[in-house]
């Protein structure tokens, strides 16, 4: 998985941090102090498509066929996550309580072309 | 060039109006997955203190600053359980031999939740008299809203402390929040009493002592249908 610099315009992982204090969210936000969002973008040109996401699978086997007998299937691929973790959070909910949950998938951690 | 693929297709943006953009996505993706429809307007918050007592307590070892697992002894993740921390509103009693306690407990209409575990945490002062049994019984009561303390009441359990100093005791209240919850209530009313010679040495003044505020821990999950169903399969 390629993290984004000036230079890569392929499909690559970007780095994206929100401090809650720089947005004024830190007084009903317990922990953590930020949040590692990241996010994907960038080209996914053919010979890109299906890696590595779908590699192993038969549908995978197929579309690359197509691709090396030169037919355009007209599907588009699509830059993507293709791994995350999950984010723990304490936080004051609507109620006033103190609410410490462990939401799935929230922070990006690599990127793949579907 | 790739249409329907937004992540592809993105014309370039100025880097202030990239930034501005991902912030609303990162912020309505929080409110999203916390089922919030607005961030929460906090008027009234408990104090500092009591706060990272609790957390303390709860969490060393699990939560790492980046706010990423430590993944034993946590809910699998597919669970969607979480946990609720509910600081006490600490009242006189008309008999004074107990520490009233009223936790808050708002749910959503139609939401139904299930306990998976529930202590009270409570901080017991040690005995002044070094000459005495340095164990105390300590009694739980669940108290009836609207009901005269002391004649309204039902013993939850009742526990043996050791009090040669002082320190935080749990009591498991699983049940008794699970039927609190069932019932649709909002207000759960408990009494604390570790009486010695008439002195209750879990009771606390609630302006000085901020740090020792009784809490309650709830590790809980939203019940929903498929659950209910495997529930009668099994």
């Amino acid at each position: 998985s390629l993290r984004c610099g000036d230079d890569v315009s392929v499909c690559c992982k970007r780095d994206f941090y929100i401090k809650f204090k720089d947005i004024q969210w830190h007084d009903w936000i317990i922990a953590p102090e930020g949040y590692h969002m990241n996010y994907c973008m960038g080209q996914c040109p053919q010979h890109l498509s299906g890696s590595p996401g779908i590699a192993s699978s038969f549908h995978a086997t197929v579309f690359s066929q197509l691709k090396v007998n030169g037919i355009n299937t007209a599907a588009s691929s699509c830059c993507v996550p293709t791994e995350r973790q999950p984010l723990s959070m304490v936080y004051f909910n609507s109620q006033h309580s103190i609410v410490k949950t462990d939401v799935p998938d929230m922070i990006v951690e690599s990127c793949g072309c579907t | 060039g790739s249409p329907g693929c937004p992540s592809c297709g993105l014309p370039a943006m100025e880097k202030d109006a990239e930034k501005r953009m991902m912030i609303e996505i990162a912020k309505q993706q929080l409110l999203d997955k916390l089922h919030l429809k607005e961030r929460p307007n906090i008027t009234q918050t408990v104090p500092r203190a009591a706060l990272l007592t609790a957390l303390r307590k709860l969490h060393s070892g699990r939560v790492r600053q980046d706010g990423s697992l430590e993944l034993e002894n946590t809910l699998p993740t597919k669970d969607q359980g979480y946990e609720i921390v509910s600081f006490a509103d600490i009242n006189e009693t008309d008999s004074g031999d107990a520490a009233s306690l009223t936790f808050q407990f708002l749910q959503e209409r139609g939401q139904s939740i299930q306990v998976l575990q529930s202590s009270l945490w409570i901080y017991a002062r040690s005995s002044e008299d070094p000459n005495r049994d340095s164990r105390l019984s300590a009694r739980v009561f669940l108290s009836v809203e609207g009901g005269v303390s002391g004649s309204n009441r039902t013993l939850v359990m009742e526990k043996m402390l050791e009090v040669q100093q002082s320190n935080w005791h749990t009591f498991p209240i699983t049940r008794t929040l699970q039927a609190f919850l069932d019932g649709g209530q909002r207000r759960l009313h408990l009494e604390v009493s570790c009486d010695e010679d008439g002195k209750n040495l879990c009771s606390m003044d609630a302006s000085s002592d901020t740090a020792n505020q009784p809490f309650l821990v709830a590790q809980v999950r939203l019940r929903d249908d498929h659950s209910k169903h495997s529930l009668r399969k099994r």
